[in-house]
């Protein structure tokens, strides 16, 4: 919260766009500031109303280095804007960077996500230290179709201003801790001898050799991937990994999407009624891959490049009791199935489940 | 940190860390000479302060990560004490 917790008295605010880039269409500019607006709007009892040619309570602007408020701006990329708490005059004021590279996408600077941030300080919050929150004080790209406000900046905002109108209160995303005992995966697979954690738009990345784990936005190594990724696995003959969503699959090799990707899963040779994968992960040693689909799983063979015959079968017969599974791994010959907060050990020489844990067991907890 | 800056390198970081510190931590510099202890100390509370909020190590000394993190882009930090 800001010092002195300001806040508008009002709950009907005004907002007016002064000028524009012209590193944007108008029409891009004018969508951007629209959808910012609309992420605070939904979630409290406020109105916004866009004004043409009166005084407005939050005036948007595009500024030069110095620009009369004491606040000057410093070129390309370090500040990219800034905004006043509520009040008269400069109050709720949001001012932006002109020399930034504003874009309606994911290079450059997304204009929407950084005058939705700035917003969150015209109404009266200051800055987050929760790296998923969108008042955190350092840009992160998140597709803006993708993006849902974080549950930090509802709860802020929320007790600022109340609750919203509607009958059923939004909720958010929140940012995952790696020893919150509770934590689930969406996919887990190696990455060059590190293991790499799927959760929504994070990653969380543990290296064998440190001991802390690293919280990434996936965007941040992979812009072109999508959040909610929901199998993954490497095959380090190739140096590749496949990750997988509903039914498309993306190739990464070394760090970069490989050109011509995603492509439809039955390339692989999954039937048309397979909508999406729940989990894989590949055996180096045999060339097999093993991919979960519900309760049954298919192996595909990395050296023919096809699924073996015979195939689905039912997890339970080859596997054990081991449940759906949400996502899988190989590490030094065992198999790590994650089934909600559990995790099983399976020898997939003994062909039985030998250890079971808490999924959060890498983690040094 | 931070003891007198002996490479050109060194003096540039400190520059940089002094000037992220004001703009974002509301961190008051005075290089006379007869302040220039104060000065020191309160640069290194205002460090640890930035180092606390980003959950780095609190170290008081522009480490590798805190530089890191001082070079991403970021929100301002307006001086509001003219306009209140």
């Amino acid at each position: 919260f800001t010092p002195g917790n300001p806040k508008w008295k009002r709950n009907h605010l005004t907002y007016r766009i002064l000028n524009y880039t012209p590193k944007m269409r108008k029409a891009d500019v004018d969508e951007a500031v629209q959808k910012a607006i609309s992420v605070w709007s939904n979630v409290i009892p406020l109105t916004f109303q866009k004004v043409e040619d009166k005084e407005a309570d939050i005036k948007i602007s595009f500024a030069y280095r110095d620009h009369r408020d004491n606040s000057p701006f410093d070129g390309p990329n370090g500040q990219l804007a800034h905004a006043f708490q509520p009040g008269e005059g400069y109050g709720g004021d949001v001012h932006l960077d002109e020399e930034e590279a504003w874009t309606k996408d994911g290079t450059g600077y997304n204009l929407f996500l950084v005058i939705a941030h700035e917003l969150g300080h015209s109404l009266g919050l200051s800055h987050s230290n929760d790296p998923g929150a969108l008042m955190y004080p350092a840009y992160s790209y998140t597709d803006p179709s993708e993006f849902h406000l974080p549950q930090d900046d509802i709860d802020g905002i929320q007790a600022i201003y109340g609750h919203s109108n509607t009958t059923v209160q939004p909720t958010g995303p929140t940012t995952p801790q790696a020893c919150d005992p509770n934590l689930t995966f969406d996919a887990v697979t190696t990455l060059r001898g590190e293991i790499i954690f799927f959760k929504g738009r994070y990653m969380l990345r543990k290296h064998p050799a440190r001991a802390e784990t690293e919280l990434n936005f996936i965007s941040l190594f992979w812009p072109k991937l999508p959040s909610e990724i929901q199998a993954a696995y490497e095959n380090v003959e190739r140096d590749e990994v496949l990750l997988f969503k509903e039914d498309k699959y993306w190739v990464l090799r070394g760090y970069d999407i490989a050109p011509g990707y995603p492509k439809p899963i039955y390339r692989l040779g999954f039937p048309k009624t397979v909508k999406r994968v729940n989990a894989v992960y590949s055996d180096e040693t045999t060339g097999k891959t093993y991919f979960f689909v519900a309760d049954r799983y298919w192996r595909y063979d990395e050296n023919k490049r096809s699924m073996d015959p015979g195939y689905p079968r039912k997890i339970v017969s080859h596997f054990g009791k081991i449940g759906r599974v949400d996502a899988a791994f190989q590490k030094d010959g065992y198999v790590y199935f994650f089934h909600g907060k559990t995790q099983f050990q399976f020898d997939p020489h003994a062909k039985r489940i030998v250890g079971q844990m808490e999924s959060i067991s890498w983690f040094n907890c | 940190f931070p003891v007198a800056p002996e490479t050109e390198d060194e003096r540039k970081t400190l520059e940089f860390v002094e000037s992220y510190l004001q703009n974002f931590y509301d961190l008051q510099m005075d290089h006379h000479p007869h302040f220039k202890t104060k000065s020191e100390n309160h640069l290194v509370e205002k460090l640890k302060e930035m180092q606390a909020f980003f959950g780095l190590q609190v170290t008081g000394k522009p480490d590798l990560d805190t530089l890191e993190m001082m070079k991403k882009p970021r929100c301002g930090i307006p001086d509001i004490g003219q306009y209140m």
